[in-house]
């Protein structure tokens, strides 16, 4: 609405003479600006319906968190983003408020969608999990990751285990076998009261990281809930929200970076 | 818009001896009468006028500004200069065919952010510095 409110007033203060641009015109402008943008050319999402999910909503959240700072700021020279009213407006307590110093220095920040959403146990120990997919090829050039986060929403868990408090935690899967569970190595974990809800944030920096450098060895990661006698739970009863649930409340990912070299357009 | 006004100034300048009556119409640009000093002109860059709001979130476009106008001795007071466009002007004073007037250019350039979806529909906000023009001076 503000932005819209912005838009208009330009037209009523512009001195600049307002001109229908010809077609080849604007084709031009549109192929300098995306030069200036830094992209071969214009993206084409699939977004029917994408503006609602929780990944968008978190990163314009952060983009006014950041464009209202900016505001204030005119005129110092710091140029980064700035994470932590986002995490206010967007974390409830139940989310950890992990040391945000290094995102302050973040030149790009970029949500993945998830891909694929598997619920699983292995037949001997009954042991339940949720696989989750992102894929990180598409990370334009020459940016450095410097934090990554999974996140997934919480709901109140079912009624069954109301008095319970749930260990979660994530890991990611080093290697797949058809007839046995995964290899897997322990990132995150996280102890929740079931009848807490809220967004929950996992540090996945390190295998972001790896994914990065050897996309190959990206298969994914796994949540698990346990009860704390060691069971572990469906994910859907402790309250977890995933691929089935509301679109402002899907798992995402969100990755920082900082620019490792300047930008350089191509001569012409 | 700006480029085509400076392309436009030079061609006048270049064939100035061979059509005056161009330099003296009413509404042309390049008169030394009308032409302004060196200051910051609106400019809005519209993303949605672009046809781009499928892809591009926010913002709806930003104010770019550009410079434009003249630096000419003596420089405007409030005007930022450079040491060396205070040369410029002194040399071009000597040698007015020869060597050209300082130009006029951004002195502060502000950052914006933009958000963007790519191809996979992940969503991308980044900083692009040096994109909005503060204030404008002689170089």
């Amino acid at each position: 609405g503000s932005a819209e409110g912005n838009f208009a007033d330009h037209h009523v203060h512009s001195s600049f003479i307002y001109r229908q641009l010809r077609h080849h015109e604007k084709k031009e402008i549109q192929r300098e600006i995306l030069s200036i943008l830094g992209l071969p050319r214009r993206p084409k999402p699939f977004t029917v319906g994408k503006h609602s999910s929780s990944a968008p909503l978190f990163m314009l959240d952060l983009y006014n968190a950041m464009s209202s700072e900016q505001e204030t700021e005119r005129g110092a020279a710091r140029g980064s983003l700035s994470y932590r009213a986002t995490l206010t407006t967007q974390s409830p307590p139940l989310a950890s408020l992990h040391d945000t110093n290094f995102l302050n220095d973040a030149d790009m920040v970029m949500s993945f969608v998830n891909l694929v959403e598997r619920d699983k146990y292995f037949s001997h120990q009954r042991r339940h999990y949720k696989e989750f997919r992102f894929d990180l090829t598409q990370i334009p050039e020459g940016e450095a990751v410097t934090a990554a986060e999974f996140r997934i929403y919480k709901d109140r868990s079912n009624s069954r285990y109301e008095n319970d408090t749930f260990r979660i935690t994530i890991y990611q899967v080093l290697k797949e076998y058809s007839n046995r569970d995964a290899d897997l190595f322990l990132l995150d974990g996280k102890k929740i009261r079931a009848s807490a809800g809220g967004w929950l944030v996992f540090d996945i920096t390190a295998t972001s990281n790896h994914w990065v450098v050897n996309p190959q060895h990206n298969l994914g990661l796994q949540l698990c809930v346990e009860i704390m006698d060691g069971r572990t739970i469906n994910i859907r009863s402790a309250g977890l929200i995933g691929r089935y649930g509301p679109q402002s409340k899907q798992p995402f990912m969100v990755a920082f970076f900082k620019a490792s070299e300047v930008l350089l357009r191509s001569v012409r | 818009a700006a480029n085509s006004k400076r392309k436009n100034q030079n061609r006048n300048k270049s064939s100035s001896s061979q059509d005056s009556s161009r330099l003296s119409g009413p509404g042309d640009y390049n008169s030394s009468e009308q032409k302004q000093a060196c200051k910051k002109h609106e400019l809005y860059v519209s993303f949605r006028d672009l046809g781009w709001q499928d892809w591009i979130i926010a913002p709806e476009g930003y104010a770019a500004f550009y410079c434009d106008g003249e630096c000419s001795f003596p420089l405007n007071a409030h005007m930022n200069a450079t040491n060396h466009a205070i040369v410029q002007t002194l040399v071009h004073l000597m040698f007015p065919d020869n060597v050209p007037k300082p130009c006029c250019a951004p002195t502060k350039l502000n950052a914006i952010s933009v958000l963007y979806f790519d191809d996979s529909s992940n969503v991308i906000l980044k900083k692009y510095r040096n994109m909005v023009v503060r204030s404008c001076g002689c170089h």
